[in-house]
């Protein structure tokens, strides 16, 4: 780490934002500038707070070109944000013509880029260590966001430790996507988080279905009320599901033996089930997984050793090519339980209580720390 | 991850006006109006500090991967401060 020579003399810092950036709500972001500062707040005895009015110590701005410092910004890419040191005033400032994303492969990731713009603001210069939040480059969306320990260092070095009983949020939680915060326990799939099917429905909510039951996800685990009968609230559909997803088109299919179900929100539409021969020629029966990616709107289904994938707009919709070897997902086990792109763009496989996490950028399942396979009932189910 | 939008620098005058902005040459050599000529040392020595800070090989030389990294999305805040005192001003 290195430190650049200045830093504040009171403990309790002030901040506002007065200028929000075109693309993104004013709540997601205060939330997202908050949990930047919060990352120094955990390994300080530093305090952040906002205030509307008066005198701050760190104005935060979203600006094009040049604004006003004499250190116009580049446009997409190349310099994204710069932010000044406590001697020159603490402000951060970001360039608002860069895609700010929060908890998504795609863009550039606020809450990484604050976090380290609020570390100029707090004094630390850039560290030559790859892996420090420090570190001038952008690495890409990390879901697991982890402070280096020569952030720590470097932070410490200017403000000392936090003195009190530490809080364990050096660690972000993966909102929005994987590692969860531990709220409402899962009950049974605590027990056993092996599943049957899991789907994120069109209004954004993530279902978890196995055996009988299903359970609705929240950022903390499973919502209150959970477990819920099947049968009882998915009329006509049945129990011990194989895989779903849902399309483009909002529908969600639900897969089972050698029959799917269609329904739009709750509700199942009329005409269903039908066979997967008459409406996914070229899929066999008995699926142990499919979801759809984003990136192309191609359904992916998976089935022992294999997978296939189903183009609806092309004769015929699956390639001769196909099946071929889940193998050529590396990283991935065959006989999966089932998968889910999520709405952080990652692609989730379940198999056997554990998950994956796929990065379809690099094509491979993604390294981190902890390492994939995790504990879905940890990360995912709240347990 | 990571892949730049736009590919800025692509030689040795981009390299150096990007070696100039984060603190890896003295702007007082790199000003085209002071008409100084840069010597290919200078240069080199440059290169390596950056390539040295980015975790590259030294090489000096503008390979490959050295451009990959310039063009790499980042913080506008100067990596070194080695040329006199950083004049940032607030507003």
């Amino acid at each position: 780490y290195a430190l650049q020579g200045s830093r504040w003399r009171v403990k309790e810092l002030t901040y506002r934002i007065t200028k929000y950036p075109k693309g993104l709500h004013k709540n997601d972001v205060d939330r997202e500038i908050e949990a930047a500062f919060k990352v120094w707040a955990d390994v300080t005895d530093l305090s952040f707070s906002t205030v509307n009015s008066g005198k701050v110590h760190i104005e935060i701005r979203f600006e094009k070109g040049e604004h006003g410092d004499g250190d116009p910004f580049d446009g997409p890419g190349g310099t994204l944000a710069h932010a000044y040191f406590p001697i020159y005033g603490g402000d951060a400032h970001f360039d608002d013509t860069e895609a700010w994303t929060i908890n998504n492969i795609r863009g550039t990731n606020l809450f990484q880029v604050a976090a380290h713009e609020f570390g100029h603001s707090l004094g630390l210069s850039h560290s030559d260590v790859q892996s420090a939040l420090m570190a001038p480059f952008y690495r890409g969306y990390e879901p697991n966001f982890i402070i280096d320990n020569d952030d720590i260092q470097g932070i410490q070095a200017l403000y000392g430790q936090k003195p009190a009983r530490p809080t364990p949020a050096t660690q972000r939680p993966e909102t929005g996507g994987g590692p969860r915060g531990g709220g409402a326990s899962g009950g049974s799939l605590c027990r056993d988080a092996s599943i049957d099917a899991i789907v994120t429905m069109s209004d954004k909510e993530t279902y978890v279905f196995k055996g009988t039951e299903y359970w609705k996800l929240t950022d903390d685990g499973v919502a209150q009320g959970y477990p819920k009968s099947i049968s009882a609230d998915w009329q006509g559909l049945p129990s011990n599901l194989d895989a779903a997803f849902t399309w483009t088109n909002g529908k969600t299919y639900f897969f089972k033996g050698g029959e799917y179900w269609r329904y739009t929100d709750l509700v199942r539409d009329t005409g269903y089930p039908k066979s997967i021969e008459k409406g996914f020629a070229g899929i066999p029966n008995n699926i142990d997984a499919a979801f759809v990616w984003s990136g192309n709107g191609k359904i992916y289904f998976f089935k022992g050793t294999h997978y296939w994938r189903f183009d609806p707009t092309q004769r015929p919709p699956v390639k001769e090519s196909y099946p071929k070897d889940i193998s050529n997902w590396e990283g991935l086990p065959n006989n999966l339980d089932d998968a889910l792109q999520y709405s952080n763009g990652y692609t989730y496989f379940f198999k056997d209580g554990e998950y994956w996490r796929f990065n379809d950028r690099a094509f491979r399942t993604d390294t981190a720390s902890p390492e994939f396979p995790r504990p879905a009932g940890y990360w995912w189910f709240g347990c | 991850s990571g892949v730049p939008v736009k590919y800025q620098i692509s030689g040795t005058t981009s390299a150096l006006v990007y070696l100039t902005k984060f603190g890896y040459m003295d702007p007082a050599v790199t000003n085209p109006q002071s008409g100084a000529l840069i010597s290919g040392d200078n240069v080199r020595k440059s290169i390596m500090e950056f390539q040295a800070f980015a975790g590259l090989n030294q090489t000096g030389d503008l390979d490959k991967l050295t451009l990959e990294m310039m063009n790499m999305p980042r913080c506008g805040v100067k990596d070194k401060v080695g040329f006199g005192a950083d004049a940032r001003k607030k507003r």
